[in-house]
């Protein structure tokens, strides 16, 4: 496994969400869960990416932040729910 | 702030009109507007909650203060949240308090108390400009997301916090964000303030954001999409003037809001370069850089520093570390006549570049240069006024060069509001010195005076959707200073729409402004079809299914509130419709045509019978002569029933 300094945070952005934000509560789980899954399917396992992703959007914006390497998240933007993976970006002040 | 809505004629000292948005708009009442900045201080008298009523039912939102007792939120601080999980990602685990929304900062209770604070009698800073502090929407409800923290590699503010920040706010009822942070632009589907924002946008949120501090060069600007409302600055006619005296009696003005001056009393004068430090380099003791000055070349006297972008404040406590009584901050000439009031902790006051090199020259020239500064006075009426700050990021929009950016200018210059209890007013460790109200300056300070703006709209239309409200504050906008000539920059150069977009907000006129330039979600979706983004994309950016046009947009003609074409070959035309928001009547068009680029409309008059009606129209540009090409052109469309002058600004470059 890559160590942590090979490690970057990503944001992996799939869009909106079907459900309404009155129903984002009752689906919060659920949308976790998927995004486990995806990212799962990419680092081996559940285990893994919920070590990995540290936010999941669930609400109006679909996506998660995670801590990944490079190839991890090439691998992740071929999949095709995903419109970008970009790097956790920094903003300033003004 | 204590004089920006005087200077907007929301009030006329201190009495506010019946005709005032503000009375119309009852004060901003069942607005809620949120910030996401660097937090709040709960304790503030902006954020009192007296004579308030019941917090809406609809609030969905929380006050996050398990780690924080103190901090509490109340009616009309309604809720406040922080995100620092992406931020850790980048600097490891924070320790436990501060995991808070408390603002140790300062920014975000400025920016917050700017937008929506409440009304505070005896607001001052070191007794100047004593008044009564109040946001742009009084009444309003606020809540703070706090995604901002100490820098890390030159960054505060994190995209993965700031998504998490624009998911909470849509999700608890907030009706508009004021965002007053950025970075360089990138594509939309790139930056997480973007995303955010788009889909706060699509939920009926109208989202603010500052334009950057990037200026006076061009392409600077950042925050382009075009669903946001992006926001320059500007000045107000408010002054405090601190004279730098010479001994050979020339006066030279500039702007402190230092607590003492050197009143009367002669020193002798260096500048920070023949002041440098052994092993520093001359270009930090230009600069005045901390340790870079030689104590006993500085000692008793007067230091003149250059001003830089490493920030102001820190220049004057380099100075009194060094056994200095004063300094000088003078202008590069990038910033020309741009003087700023700052809190600086000693006697001190910012001279302009002309100012500056005339003052270099008689240290220079003479044996023993000697001055003194005044203590600062505030003056008020001032003119010219606004004229664009030096820093204020410029146009065009380097991702989409025909989208205009920003959309508008406001007050952001030496602006008095709450302020956090946890810093001085330098905001600088070494300062101890507390106050309830500090003096800042920005984009950050003008963006919140809009979104505030857009929370009265929001009381007064509830109906409006965000690009109404957008439209109304841009085509409402004035391009004339008070003297009645056209804005200018801090050079005392006219101006143009790359700096000040439409112009200045003029919020007693946005409120009613005859016709609006409306958008959907869909027509955002066809714009970033016509950027190349395919359906499926789309569909799932916006969920519901969606198919791209067969017949791309083009990218000109939708529907914004400003025409920007650039890249003028030929004739071309560009489609945009308008909505009456007002009464029925008959609109004429009029238009200031671009140097060298011939402009026709078609039709030349829209009747509106009426609310709700949209006409469209048709403007056609051509270049004059072969020769137009080169630099950007700019003039200006009109339309008015006599009553309503909506005005879109018209950038174009021949050839380009």
């Amino acid at each position: 496994r890559p160590t942590f300094a090979d490690k970057k945070s990503y944001i992996v952005y799939f869009g909106g969400h079907s459900h309404s934000s009155e129903e984002a509560s009752l689906l919060q789980d659920r949308v976790v869960d998927s995004h486990y899954e995806i990212l799962g399917s990419v680092l081996g396992s559940k285990e893994k990416a919920q070590d990995a992703i540290f936010y999941s959007y669930t609400r109006s914006i679909n996506g998660f932040a995670a801590n990944l390497d490079e190839e991890e998240a090439r691998e992740i933007s071929k999949h095709p729910g995903v419109i970008s993976v970009f790097p956790n970006r920094g903003h300033k002040l003004h | 702030t204590t004089r920006s809505w005087d200077f907007m004629g929301l009030e006329r000292d201190g009495v506010v009109p019946e005709s005032s948005i503000w009375t119309k708009a009852r004060f901003g009442e069942d607005v809620i507007i949120g910030n996401l900045d660097t937090g709040v201080w709960p304790e503030s008298e902006s954020f009192k909650d007296d004579d308030m009523g019941p917090i809406p039912s609809n609030w969905k939102g929380t006050c996050q203060n398990e780690t924080d007792k103190q901090f509490r939120c109340n009616r009309k601080l309604i809720g406040a949240r922080y995100f620092n999980k992406g931020y850790q990602s980048l600097v490891g685990p924070l320790s436990p308090e501060l995991n808070s929304p408390r603002d140790n900062e300062g920014h975000g209770t400025h920016t917050l108390s700017t937008a929506a604070g409440r009304i505070v009698p005896g607001a001052t800073l070191f007794g100047y400009s004593t008044g009564m502090a109040k946001g742009g929407a009084p009444n309003a409800r606020v809540a703070a997301y706090k995604v901002c923290w100490p820098p890390v590699d030159g960054s505060e503010c994190f995209d993965a916090d700031i998504l998490a920040a624009f998911d909470a706010a849509i999700h608890d009822g907030v009706h508009v964000l004021s965002v007053s942070l950025g970075g360089d632009p990138v594509d939309y589907f790139y930056d997480g303030l973007a995303i955010g924002s788009f889909h706060a946008v699509k939920n009926g949120l109208t989202v603010v954001c500052s334009a950057g501090n990037s200026g006076p060069f061009l392409g600077t600007v950042s925050n382009v999409a075009p669903w946001i409302l992006t926001v320059g600055a500007s000045t107000i006619d408010r002054e405090f003037p601190s004279y730098v005296q010479l001994r050979n009696r020339k006066q030279m003005k500039g702007q402190s809001l230092s607590p003492v001056g050197l009143q009367q009393n002669f020193h002798p004068l260096i500048s920070s370069k023949e002041a440098k430090a052994t092993n520093m380099s001359s270009e930090d003791a230009t600069q005045c850089l901390l340790g870079s000055l030689e104590p006993a070349k500085v000692r008793g006297k007067v230091v003149v520093c250059l001003r830089g972008n490493n920030g102001r404040v820190e220049k004057g406590e380099a100075v009194r570390q060094a056994g200095g009584v004063g300094m000088i901050l003078a202008n590069d000439e990038s910033t020309g006549n741009e003087i700023i009031a700052d809190a600086h902790v000693l006697p001190a006051t910012h001279i302009s570049y002309s100012d500056g090199v005339a003052l270099l020259s008689y240290i220079n020239s003479t044996k023993s240069p000697l001055g003194y500064i005044t203590t600062p006075k505030t003056m008020l009426d001032t003119y010219p006024a606004p004229f664009m700050a030096a820093f204020s990021s410029r146009g065009p929009n380097t991702i989409n060069p025909e989208i205009l950016k920003p959309d508008i200018t406001a007050p952001g210059v030496s602006i008095i509001a709450a302020y956090t209890g946890a810093s001085g007013p330098t905001g600088l460790p070494f300062d101890s010195r507390r106050v309830l109200f500090n003096s800042e300056s920005g984009t950050s300070m003008s963006c919140p005076h809009v979104s505030g703006i857009a929370g009265l709209l929001k009381a007064l239309h509830p109906d409006w959707s965000p690009s109404a409200i957008k439209s109304a504050i841009v085509t409402s906008a004035r391009t004339q200073d008070n003297t009645l000539e056209p804005m200018s920059n801090s050079s005392f150069v006219k101006a143009d729409p790359f700096s000040y977009g439409s112009g200045h907000v003029r919020p007693n006129r946005a409120m009613d402004p005859g016709l609006v330039y409306d958008l959907t979600t869909n027509d955002y979706l066809n714009f970033l079809c016509s950027l190349g983004y395919n359906s499926t994309q789309n569909a799932l950016f916006n969920v519901e299914p969606y198919l791209c046009p067969s017949r791309p947009l083009n990218i000109g003609d939708l529907n914004y509130p400003s025409i920007s074409i650039p890249y003028l070959s030929g004739a071309v035309s560009v489609i945009r419709t308008v909505k009456n928001v007002g009464t029925p009547g008959t609109y004429r068009v009029r238009v200031i045509e671009p140097a060298g680029i011939s402009v026709s409309v078609k039709p030349t008059s829209l009747k509106f019978m009426k609310v709700g009606e949209e006409k469209k129209f048709k403007v056609t540009l051509k270049a004059k002569s072969r020769d137009a090409a080169g630099d950007y052109a700019f003039g200006k469309l009109i339309w008015s029933d006599g009553m309503h002058y909506v005005r879109s600004p018209i950038v174009v470059k021949a050839g380009g």
